[in-house]
């Protein structure tokens, strides 16, 4: 009885209403993809920045405390279903929420994320990141625009001008987003489009993460003076904001859909309280 | 031009390296943030008479419309969540046709949405999540969000007329009405007293009250603060033969002339930036009809 199907003409997502899980989803052809939302923290470090392993995680740099990033618990799901718009909430501990929808006609998924205030209490800085995780087979090979332009292919530990190791895998392997992340195999393009510039990677094979919130203790020395700590109301803040998903390799599917989060249309409110209907 | 030159101007400032890494301090965080909110509110000036141009047929009226930007980004919107009717204007700044989700916070209630060709459009009311209404800073009372997706054509704009139906009944102070009718009616009218109106409208002792208010007192100045409250207006007619209602109609037609530029000293009084000539020209501004 947990197990579910949200959907519209074009993405049919299998959900699991009591692991807060997408499982699946099956495209208009009846291709079917393992395709699942999760979201993690990195703890942030803090040294005394003396030494390049005594750095601080801070504003210039990303630097976690350990490679393996905690999965967020789900608290709570919830599932709205109606003509327009199907949508499937899932609260996370701590401090975050996915909110995955589909509208009726429109040809993407959307993810809704809302983090923060990110807690503080254990002294540890804390950034969050989401995963869109498939099982694409992408051979560590995944494409950013960087400068909001041009596409550049990214390899998983490797520069094109020299051989590297990297000392800080991940964050070594992070790069600029500012329209659009993807990986692909022969057949299917998986692009996550953000509603703002954002870090990402992939990792992991079949994978997207990006970064989206960041809440950090220690200065990293790098001349900001300040530790990247942010509060409102002195609770910290709480950043929300939108994904797009598509699978597809129809480019101009993937352009209109950049300029729609970005440029998206403006809303500007009336009262009309003197107006009536028939007058308007 | 000197509107928008305090958006061009905090834009510049946003192009420092630090702007847009998020590398300054917090403090200095808070001041750009304070700049570009100052310089989004200023440069609505210029969107708002440019709406006002199309959306006004007869320019010696005063504007329809007070258009206003909300926070959607934390699902609230004083306008929508406090008005039965409220119109809301899509621009698509884009040079090619969109389909978009248009998402609108409103309180309880059922709502109809209309397309600018007056023909209903389909819509799904979806409660807000629990996680943004408990943001911190959001000060709002919309509690679900009216769904609707629409198709804006290359840099094109639509209005769409939003009206609640099946009115939750409000409890109502009969007390406090008649207890400030004297005082306020004529003379320094509040938004409360106005909504009370309209709701204890069927109660017979009010209305005979409002009807009982002798004619004269609408020739006195406080007056003008009654324009364009209809249901005032509809009390106020019932019972008067035609030269005493002519008379009425006269004297809030001039009265709305009063207003305007009582408006427009208000919108100048909140753009601090200008200086005394810059806010003249607001002032003065004239308004006529443009057509394509």
């Amino acid at each position: 009885d947990d197990e579910a199907v949200i959907g519209n003409q074009f993405y049919n997502l299998d959900i699991n209403t009591a692991s807060g899980l997408i499982n699946k989803v099956t495209l208009r052809d009846h291709t079917k993809l393992n395709f699942t939302i999760n979201m993690y923290y990195y703890s942030g470090s803090c040294g005394d920045n003396q030494g390049t392993d005594r750095r601080s995680s801070g504003a210039y740099i990303f630097r976690p405390l350990a490679n393996n990033p905690v999965k967020l618990a789900t608290q709570r799901t919830e599932l709205i279903n109606g003509d327009l718009v199907k949508e499937f909430r899932v609260s996370l501990s701590p401090s975050g929420f996915t909110n995955t929808k589909v509208y009726d006609g429109l040809n993407f998924i959307e993810t809704e994320w809302i983090v923060g205030p990110i807690p503080i209490d254990d002294e540890v800085g804390k950034e969050y990141v989401i995963k869109y995780e498939t099982n694409i087979l992408n051979n560590g090979a995944f494409y950013t625009d960087s400068n909001g332009r041009q596409i550049l292919a990214r390899k998983l530990n490797f520069r094109p001008q020299w051989n590297v190791t990297l000392a800080e895998p991940i964050p070594g392997n992070y790069y600029p987003v500012t329209n659009e992340i993807y990986i692909e195999n022969k057949d299917l393009r998986v692009t996550v489009l953000p509603d703002r510039s954002e870090g990402g990677t992939s990792l992991i094979e079949g994978e997207v993460e990006l970064m989206l919130h960041r809440r950090l203790l220690c200065d990293d020395a790098f001349g900001v003076g300040e530790a990247l700590n942010e509060t409102a109301k002195g609770l910290g803040l709480v950043v929300r904001g939108k994904h797009r998903v598509l699978i597809s390799k129809d480019d101009i599917t993937i352009k209109k859909n950049v300029l729609g989060l970005h440029l998206g249309p403006q809303l500007l409110f009336s009262d009309a309280k003197n107006i009536k209907y028939d007058e308007w | 031009e000197f509107v928008l030159n305090e958006l061009k101007s905090a834009m510049g400032v946003m192009q420092h390296h630090d702007a847009i890494t998020g590398t300054e301090k917090q403090h200095v965080t808070h001041d750009y943030e304070r700049l570009l909110n100052q310089a989004i509110d200023d440069a609505l000036i210029i969107a708002k008479q440019a709406f006002n141009k199309l959306t006004q047929k007869d320019d010696t009226k005063p504007p329809l419309f007070d258009f206003q930007r909300c926070h959607l980004n934390e699902s609230s919107c004083h306008v929508s969540e406090n008005s039965d009717k409220f119109v809301v204007t899509i621009y698509n700044p884009l040079g090619w046709s969109v389909r978009e989700p248009i998402r609108i916070p409103v309180g309880n209630g059922q709502y109809e949405v209309y397309d600018s060709d007056g023909k209903q459009i389909k819509t799904q009311l979806v409660p807000i999540p629990n996680k943004v209404k408990q943001i911190p800073t959001r000060v709002s009372k919309a509690t679900q969000e009216i769904v609707f997706i629409i198709d804006l054509k290359p840099l094109s704009y639509k209005s769409i007329y939003i009206k609640k139906i099946n009115r939750t009944k409000r409890n109502t102070n009969n007390y406090d009405f008649y207890s400030n009718i004297n005082n306020n009616f004529w003379g320094h009218i509040k938004e409360p007293y106005i909504n009370k109106i309209e709701d204890v409208q069927t109660d017979k002792e009010t209305i005979d009250t409002i009807k009982a208010i002798p004619f004269a007192p609408v020739h006195s100045e406080d007056i003008s603060l009654i324009e364009d409250r209809e249901t005032n207006l509809d009390i106020l007619k019932d019972g008067k033969n035609d030269a005493e209602v002519m008379e009425l109609e006269k004297f809030l037609k001039d009265s709305r002339r009063k207003g305007k530029g009582k408006d427009n000293v208000r919108i100048v009084d909140s753009y601090p930036n200008f200086n005394e000539d810059e806010m003249r020209m607001l002032a003065d501004e004239p308004r006529t009809v443009e057509k394509f």
